[in-house]
């Protein structure tokens, strides 16, 4: 565990916990994408069943059922809470023009090919284009509330720290995991235009909008 | 070095 990677961990958490207290708070999932939130619900269970079957630390293990229940609760506030403040209208990225190649591509390219290696190669590959549908749907309504983005940027952060957390794995342990650096650089990739406005228009007291 | 599998990350 390096600095890297934990600061990239509670950057996730963060990120998660920054989005539950935005809906909680303001009793509204308005300009959310109920649709990543169940891609990134999606994400964690294919990717967690190991909590089953593979002990690896408490920390792993508690960290892993706290991103489950965020996540959970979060699709739980959008499509059933707070459902009706729900911006479905606008949301309306098509969920087959990422799961169908994700699947494929899951079947074709991973470690083994055994249920429990391709749920993990499908969560990893997934994950690299959960966030596209919340991009989507700020780039259709041209905006977003100032809340949203410090999640999208704290979701991006973590992103950019796993990077920093392979690069120094790949020179201190030897360690490089091929599928999952590349569905990171991809996804790190999807979020740069948004850290460029993020810098430029929000950390400078502006909304975020688009022209 | 080969390609290991980074299941302990999260």
């Amino acid at each position: 565990m390096n600095v890297f990677r934990i600061l990239g961990d509670v950057s996730h958490l963060l990120a998660m916990v920054i989005l539950l207290v935005k809906i909680w708070r303001s009793k509204s999932c308005a300009g959310i994408s109920g649709k990543s939130q169940i891609l990134f619900a999606l994400v964690f269970t294919s990717r967690y069943l190991d909590l089953l079957t593979n002990f690896i630390s408490i920390y792993n293990t508690v960290m892993k059922v706290v991103f489950l229940l965020c996540a959970y609760v979060t699709v739980y506030l959008i499509y059933g809470k707070f459902r009706k403040t729900f911006d479905s209208e606008n949301d309306s990225f098509r969920l087959e023009f990422l799961l169908v190649p994700v699947i494929g591509l899951s079947f074709l390219e991973n470690y083994s090919f055994t249920p429990t290696e391709i749920l993990w190669t499908f969560s990893i590959y997934l994950e690299s284009v959960a966030i596209l549908p919340q991009l989507f749907m700020i780039s259709k309504t041209g905006e977003a509330e100032t809340i949203t983005t410090h999640y999208l940027f704290f979701l991006g952060l973590y992103r950019a720290l796993y990077l920093a957390n392979w690069i120094w794995r790949y020179h201190t342990e030897n360690f490089y995991d091929q599928i999952a650096v590349v569905s990171g650089v991809v996804q790190t990739i999807f979020y740069c235009d948004f850290f460029y406005l993020y810098i430029t228009k929000v950390l400078k007291g502006k909304k975020l909008s688009l022209p | 070095p080969a390609p290991a599998s980074g299941k302990d990350e999260l």
